[in-house]
């Protein structure tokens, strides 16, 4: 369902959570390595978006962000 | 279904478990039996046996516990995670953790979750199994409210759980999915068993089917939802193509086959209508304290069911639609306007029939009755003129 827009932030930083729990992504911290964490992070939507049968885009779209905030089990969904 | 890297195991049949604590939000017996059912449902297609202990250490403890609770996965409060378990293995090994910041309850209700249902789901992993992405496996990772009544593994899971244990040591493996035929009798808030099954649903109907009709139809968060049985046909402004989605998507403990609904867009809120009951939601959130019976609108209790809603956004007022009447319900005051029902085609000239599903858009009305829709002017209540039910398909 649609978002209401101001939120976009938090949502990005509820995703990049997301990811870091369920699916084993590692934001490199160092900041100049920006690019390869957006390129990283859209594998691992990806990967999520697979596992849930969604279109797989590697976008944070409005259905991919639903299903994240779906409540769930703590353990993650890839081998880790 | 998965296991777990190296898929570790029990390396033996007689597992024990060990209830440390409760969640208060349940009777300390609710609890157990909850727990108990949760174990049986993996006895009964493995050769394992669930034994409880009452003191010292057993391969499964289980507690409940919010935040930072003593292991590097501290719990998020209400919502997100509701649990956690460890793969079999010694210390933390089997144990399993529930979120007490949840609503814990022995019923399928939308404001709580079932204790059986993810008990039975962190034990799967307390056994040695993974998540699952096969939509509807008790692995799957996703929270989905079911009917708990005579409750049966999914196939999936049972593949799952023998490729480590193996079958029963008595009998053979013997399929214990739900079949269709046990759908609940009567409209409830638990979702429809078929959902969870993996026979056929009945197929879709195609968008430009020129005999397409609606259940019912309302806006939500400016797109617009379109329902028949189990399906919804989404609208976006932000998108051309249409998007096919499940009742059970968006609202997992709404069974299918609405009435109608409609929405007070300056509230956030959808009513959705089934027989004499109705709901109200939030986005996904069906607000607490509903079903409600139609009645305490202000329906007599000869009314048992309503064709159709719409909301006038001007006036405040909804309108709704049963057999060759409307009433009109003010939004303001929670109650019916004086003088209603009234017949529909003294004032909305040109309806002169019942009215399937309606909707409010662009200072339009559009009332719909089987594959024809009728475009009404919202201020003079006169028809404007007469499209096929399903062009706002794009067809």
């Amino acid at each position: 369902l649609p978002v209401i827009p101001e939120k976009e932030k938090e949502d990005m930083q509820f995703a990049k959570k997301y990811l870091e729990n369920f699916y084993d992504f590692k934001e490199e911290k160092n900041y100049l390595f920006k690019s390869k964490n957006l390129n990283h992070m859209a594998d691992k939507i990806r990967e999520m978006q697979s596992f849930f049968g969604l279109k797989v885009t590697g976008e944070l779209n409005h259905k991919t962000l639903d299903m994240m905030k779906q409540p769930r089990c703590g353990i993650p969904d890839v081998r880790s | 279904y998965s296991t777990f890297p190296q898929s570790p195991r029990w390396r033996k049949e007689d597992v024990t478990y060990r209830i440390l604590n409760y969640t208060p939000d349940m009777l300390q017996a609710d609890v157990e039996e909850a727990i108990s059912k949760a174990f049986q449902l993996w006895s009964s297609v493995t050769p394992l046996t669930f034994t409880r202990v009452y003191s010292g250490q057993a391969d499964i403890m289980i507690s409940f516990a919010s935040g930072f609770h003593g292991d590097f996965y501290s719990f998020d409060g209400p919502g997100g995670t509701l649990a956690h378990a460890y793969p079999p293995g010694s210390g933390i090994g089997g144990d399993t953790h529930f979120d007490e910041d949840e609503n814990w309850t022995k019923f399928t209700t939308s404001s709580g979750y079932n204790l059986f249902l993810v008990a039975a789901h962190e034990l799967g992993h307390s056994l040695g199994l993974g998540h699952s992405n096969v939509f509807g496996a008790l692995m799957y990772p996703i929270y989905m409210a079911r009917d708990t009544r005579d409750y049966r593994l999914p196939q999936d899971d049972i593949d799952g759980i023998q490729a480590l244990y193996g079958p029963p040591r008595e009998s053979p493996a013997v399929p214990t999915e739900m079949t269709p035929t046990e759908a609940p009798t009567e409209m409830s808030t638990q979702e429809e068993p078929t959902e969870t099954t993996p026979s056929k649903p009945p197929t879709r109907p195609e968008d430009c089917d020129p005999h397409l009709t609606f259940d019912a139809i309302t806006t939500l968060r400016g797109e617009i939802l379109f329902f028949k049985g189990s399906y919804v046909w989404r609208k976006s402004p932000y998108f051309s193509s249409i998007e096919h989605d499940t009742i059970s998507s968006f609202w997992p403990s709404l069974t299918a086959g609405f009435d109608a609904g409609y929405e007070v867009d300056k509230k956030d809120r959808v009513l959705f209508f089934k027989d004499n009951q109705y709901w109200a939601v939030s986005g996904y959130t069906i607000e607490p304290g509903f079903p409600k019976p139609i009645q305490n609108l202000g329906f007599p209790s000869s009314v048992r069911k309503i064709d159709a809603a719409v909301h006038d956004p001007n006036t405040k007022k909804t309108y709704f639609f049963v057999s060759n009447k409307y009433w009109s319900f003010k939004e303001n005051t929670q109650s019916m306007e004086r003088g209603y029902p009234r017949k529909i085609e003294v004032d909305f000239q040109g309806i002169g029939h019942a009215v399937d599903a309606a909707l409010q858009k662009n200072g339009h009305f559009y009332f719909f009755h089987g594959s024809n829709q009728y475009e009404v002017d919202v201020k003079t209540k006169k028809l404007i003129r007469i499209m096929k039910s399903n062009s706002w398909l794009n067809c």
